[in-house]
């Protein structure tokens, strides 16, 4: 892991953290072990500031545009996206399905309301992904404490606010304790509507 | 001490700033 500093350049606008771009893609047949998981997964950028943000942003291919079995993640500096780091393992994740077609705009959505910092639960928000499969595409916000209700419940109508969601839209949570137990992300989750 | 919050739309006009380019 390379240890750099990013800093805000003169006249851009810092942002609240600093975030770090991660990309990841596997084989749907091969079991996701921690240890092919980790192998699969690579940091491409850390920004400090909104300009910073646009220029690695802009010169990504869209979620949208992917194809296969993959995974763009934006985590504050520091945490990796892995359900086993010391900011995430008491924590857990709100999951958003969308139909096919959706996932570069929603993605763009959620990135900018944790960025400009929309979601008011201090330091509880870890980071965002989008989830690249064959049917569907999902969205996921994980967050440090899954039994702090007030939080979670705050992530979920703030979620729904900037994501513009219908009102019927089914909210799903899982902890990360219950998905190192069944070795899944999306699977046997806590359904809220 | 004070959060620094951006709305979608001062973020979204950034993006065309010649120093996000």
């Amino acid at each position: 892991q390379k240890v750099k500093e990013v800093m805000v350049p003169p006249g851009e606008h810092p942002l609240q953290y600093k975030y770090t771009f991660w990309y990841s893609r596997r084989t749907p047949s091969r079991p996701a072990s921690t240890h092919n998981y980790e192998q699969n997964i690579r940091q491409f950028g850390t920004v400090a500031s909104v300009e910073q943000f646009w220029r690695i942003y802009s010169h990504i291919v869209r979620p949208g545009d992917l194809t296969g079995y993959s995974d763009f993640h934006l985590f504050k500096d520091g945490i990796k996206p892995m359900w086993e780091d010391e900011a995430n393992k008491n924590g857990g994740k709100w999951i958003i399905r969308l139909r096919k077609g959706l996932a570069s705009r929603f993605w763009e959505n959620i990135i900018l309301a944790m960025l400009g910092e929309q979601f008011m639960v201090g330091e509880e928000i870890c980071g965002v992904v989008v989830s690249i499969r064959f049917q569907e595409d999902i969205l996921s916000i994980w967050n440090k404490t899954a039994n702090d209700q007030f939080s979670t419940v705050r992530i979920r109508d703030t979620l729904r606010r900037v994501l513009n969601l219908p009102p019927n839209t089914i909210m799903e949570y899982k902890t990360h304790t219950d998905s190192l137990k069944d070795n899944s992300s999306f699977r046997n989750t806590k359904i809220t509507v | 001490g004070t959060r620094i919050i951006y709305d979608r739309k001062f973020l979204l006009d950034r993006r065309n700033s010649p120093l996000a380019q």
